[in-house]
């Protein structure tokens, strides 16, 4: 069956978008069938994975249901990683879909048939720097939140409001099977304290629903999107790329124990 | 008069808090009566300052006209610079505020018996990471918009939007007298060729838009905000201090000018 994951954090600049493109390329790398979402109007996983946004090519018009999500999908530069790209009007969408009755089940609603035909082993959402409409949709159909977090304190400080809201969202009822799939630890910076700080209080409060994979803070990773392509790509034997193919690695590990 | 700053971009992650913070600190040392108006939801500025975010105090309660702005500010940790703390529910008013009439300037309206008081110099508040209500009322009520960016590629890359929607607000009459403070280069790393890239870019565009001052990339700005602290109380010898300071020298030179 498809696993689709909500990348997602309220924090800004925290890495949700370099997850999904270099978690998603080096997933397919490891035999995986990959789909990315992008549904942030900042189209940041669009242009990291090599296309440009266009107008009417976003699931903007799938949450509306003029247009089935099958028919947005466009392969990427990386091999086995297709990607329903963002355009700038998501932003529109905000508005437009809380209008609509069952407008936190829009995606859902999208992406059932996609569930259905099961192309795809794994979905990753890349999801905007908020806790809005668009964001809320994502939790509300998938079934887990990846949860990246940099090595800073106000990324911790507003940990507990992204895991509060997951719980919410099961027990309430909108999505009884939402779990979190891991918390990803990003930027680490061996040379500060600060990290191993932050580290430590993360695994002292979430155990194991912390990846034991860490990823280090890489120049790599911060010049793969300006050349369009990820990581395992632009920068093979970077300390970014075997860190993401470890939390591949771990990834499939963890699906596997279910 | 009282000067009114936005600090936007809807790129997550660039600084904006970290600016709002050192920057209205470093202000103030230099004489200049400052307040801070915190309109994100994370409450990252009102942490930052020392405060423990509370229930009903925040602008919201402002924009729906149930109170005054006075009677939200508080003093914080930083001689000479107050607050008007943000609460979580501050999420909430984007709903609520959109649902009223002359919804784009429920902030103009709170905020004209500060400016007829006058008892401030500036007034820099902090954006959440979106265009949503919150940052489009903040940009609406604005003499100018202070955009700091990171020197990174996807932030370069959304530095167009929030630029020519600062045009677009002036030229639509929506604030015709909002003008770009700055582009303040945050988080510069002198070891990596990206940061030297992006600098050149963004000078290369927006010429002397673009503040002299570079904010580089310093591991005492990150801790300080757990001590809630700016970073001329924290580590006052600290490159971060010095080059806050800078840009407070640099901020009112330009105000002078003008
Ligand atoms: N491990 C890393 N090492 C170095 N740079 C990184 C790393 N991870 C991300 N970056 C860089 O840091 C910046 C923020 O990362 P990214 O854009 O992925 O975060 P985000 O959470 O998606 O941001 P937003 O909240 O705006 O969507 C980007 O410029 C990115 O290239
Ligand atoms: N010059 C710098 N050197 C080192 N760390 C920095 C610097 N500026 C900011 N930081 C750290 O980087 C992270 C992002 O900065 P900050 O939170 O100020 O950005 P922001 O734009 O306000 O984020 P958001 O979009 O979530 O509101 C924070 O953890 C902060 O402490
Ligand atoms: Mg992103
Ligand atoms: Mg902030």
């Amino acid at each position: 069956a498809t696993r689709v994951v909500a990348v997602a954090n309220q924090k800004g600049g925290v890495g949700k978008t370099t997850t999904v493109i270099n978690l998603a390329a080096c997933l397919a790398e490891q035999g995986q069938r990959m789909l990315v979402i992008d549904l942030d109007p900042q189209c940041n996983a669009t242009s990291g994975l090599g296309l440009s946004p266009e107008e009417g090519l976003s699931l903007y018009r799938a949450l509306l249901g003029e247009q089935t999500a099958r028919n947005l999908i466009r392969p990427t530069v990386a091999e086995g990683v297709d990607i329903v790209p963002a355009e700038l009007d998501l932003a529109g969408a905000e508005v437009d879909v809380a209008r609509m009755d069952g407008y936190l089940h829009r995606f859902a609603l999208a992406l059932a048939p996609l569930r259905a035909a099961a192309d795809y082993d794994v979905v990753l959402v890349d999801c905007p720097p908020s806790l809005g409409i668009l964001t809320m949709n994502a939790l509300a159909a998938a079934d887990a939140a990846l949860i990246p977090i940099q090595c800073e304190y106000y990324a911790l400080e507003g940990l507990s409001v992204i895991t509060r809201l997951v719980t919410r969202l099961r027990e309430g009822g909108a999505n009884p099977r939402l779990e979190i799939e891991g918390i990803l630890m990003t930027m680490f910076d061996g040379r500060t304290n600060l990290s191993a700080q932050v580290e430590a209080e993360v695994r002292k409060h979430f155990g194991d629903k912390t990846f034991a994979t860490v990823i280090p803070r890489n120049v790599r990773l911060s010049e793969a999107p300006s050349h369009g392509r990820p990581v395992n790509q632009y920068a093979r034997d970077s300390s970014g790329a075997f860190a993401y193919r470890l939390l591949a690695a771990e990834f499939i590990q963890r699906t596997r124990r279910r």
